[in-house]
């Protein structure tokens, strides 16, 4: 097991952001796609008490330790994938959503995507189209070693690219748009099955979009660093 | 018994009727007039679902993925916006400690909404894939019942089916920052309401003076893969009106395998 504690001090009414230390784990069980071995997770809790009131609020949720990578080949144009420093040859399917009137079930979810991963499936390719998926989708995925292609919501057809051709420049909000791309990337984050966010099907985001997304996305510099210190820090959001 | 720590999901006891249909208003409906679902024209509604979930369920329209009855729902550009505008009402009860909070939590909703609570309204902002939290605290009754209401509106630009289909129909509904699929696509026939509705998880949070907020986890390797570091972030907001000293902890535990149980 491993547990961790930090005292800190949080001004009244204030919005913070901390970061731990870092956790450190030797040859820890990774997590890998449905064929190439098993998808372990672990089980991360983080709570959190205050003086002379006791626990004032707990959050879990699975992670697996996996890394992803993936590039465009430039021989073949296509997109290579690599798992834990493993090439994998994608078998993937595309995914609309479970139903057209949103009755959306775990029991659903999981029969779904347990039947991908029978077909020797190893990707699901959720179609900008449709939905961001939910958190109970992900976490099957996580379970059956589904990794995921999650588009954001521009198509060919509707933004640019149909007959007649319409909304070139996409929705009309761009404002809301991001807010509510940053809010589904915090929703789906921690699920290791999170393969590729993707700006949309067949259709580059507008500029400012796509920009944003892109920049948005990227590791956050402060991960790519080899971990000897423990260093943690505290940042006021607000 | 006050309420322990966590999340508890609103999910039962839900009705629906038209907003066309209702002629009070959200404060009305709860404070003076709650509705019942004995009278019109209440119905049970099924959330998270859409409005045409909930018709369906009642039997209002027939099921749209069955023959060609999808023909037979009218169309939102034909009856307009305000015939799958929806009000949505639930009773809950909780028992608030001292420096206790309670957030009212919409993990989606389908377009827009307005929030009534005892009385007290709140908007949710447009956009299908965003959530909504809002602290209601203070406009709990912390014993007996609470009366919630939401008035669910469409999508802005909802869009016309022109005769001979087509991907997106006329892509009125790009505007928006929605699921575009709901204009028909050559793989299927438009969903009549746009999917409108809350359409994912309705839940209440309690917790103390300090509450977690969507904490981060990334991992980095070296060593191939022997050396691994789990780095979390974590934002926390102290609701209270003095300074919050914490303990913060992170336990990261195995997942019991099979019928093995971790004790």
């Amino acid at each position: 097991e491993h547990l961790q504690t930090q005292k800190l001090s949080i001004p009244a009414g204030s919005h913070v952001q901390y970061t731990l230390p870092e956790l450190f784990f030797y040859k820890p069980n990774l997590w890998w796609p449905n064929g190439m071995g098993k998808q372990s997770l672990y089980n991360v809790e983080i709570t959190v008490d205050v003086e002379d009131h006791g626990e004032s609020d707990s959050w879990s949720e699975h992670f697996g330790f996996r890394k992803i990578e993936s590039d465009i080949d430039t021989t073949t144009g296509g997109r290579l994938f690599k798992v834990n420093g493993e090439p994998i040859f994608i078998r993937g399917g595309n995914w609309i959503l479970s139903d057209g009137l949103l009755r959306l079930s775990k029991k659903r979810y999981k029969t779904d995507i347990k039947f991908h991963a029978d077909m020797n499936f190893n990707m699901i390719r959720c179609w900008g189209g449709g939905l961001a998926e939910r958190p109970e989708f992900y976490h099957y995925c996580d379970i059956y070693g589904l990794l995921v292609w999650q588009e954001f919501w521009i198509t060919g057809d509707v933004d640019g690219r149909g007959v007649p051709v319409s909304n070139p420049d996409g929705p009309l909000d761009h404002d809301l748009f991001l807010l509510c791309a940053r809010d589904t990337v915090k929703l789906l984050r921690n699920h290791p099955s999170l393969a590729l966010w993707v700006g949309g099907n067949e259709q580059v985001p507008p500029d400012d979009i796509n920009t944003a997304l892109k920049n948005d996305l990227q590791l956050h510099p402060y991960f790519e660093t080899n971990f000897e210190s423990n260093k943690n820090f505290k940042k006021e959001i607000s | 018994m006050a309420e322990a720590i966590g999340k508890r999901v609103l999910d039962k006891g839900w009705l629906a009727a038209r907003s066309t249909e209702v002629d009070l208003t959200g404060v009305e409906l709860t404070t003076t007039t709650p509705p019942s679902s004995d009278h019109s024209p209440w119905i049970e509604a099924l959330i998270p679902g859409t409005v045409l979930a909930t018709l369906v369920k009642n039997k209002l329209v027939p099921d749209p993925f069955y023959g060609l009855e999808n023909e037979s729902i009218i169309d939102i550009a034909d009856s307009g916006r305000e015939h799958y505008t929806f009000w949505f009402f639930t009773t809950f009860e909780c028992n608030l400690s001292t420096n206790s909070y309670v957030e009212l939590n919409f993990r989606a909703i389908n377009y827009s909404a307005e929030v009534y609570l005892n009385g007290h309204k709140e908007v949710l902002p447009k956009g299908m894939f965003r959530r909504h939290s809002i602290d209601v605290t203070e406009f709990l009754n912390s014993s007996g019942e609470n009366m919630l209401a939401v008035l669910v509106y469409p999508p802005d630009h909802p869009g016309t089916i022109p005769p001979e289909g087509g991907q997106g129909g006329d892509h009125e509904i790009g505007k928006d920052v929605a699921a575009q699929y709901v204009e028909g696509w050559d793989w299927m026939a438009p969903i009549r309401d746009r999917n409108t509705g809350i359409w994912d998880e309705v839940s209440l949070s309690f917790t103390g003076p300090v509450k977690i907020v969507d904490p981060h986890l990334v991992s980095s390797f070296f060593d191939d893969y022997k050396r691994a570091y789990l780095h979390t972030t974590v934002e926390l907001v102290n609701k209270g009106d003095l300074v919050a000293d914490c303990t913060l902890n992170i336990q990261v535990g195995t997942e019991p395998e099979g019928d093995l149980i971790l004790v």
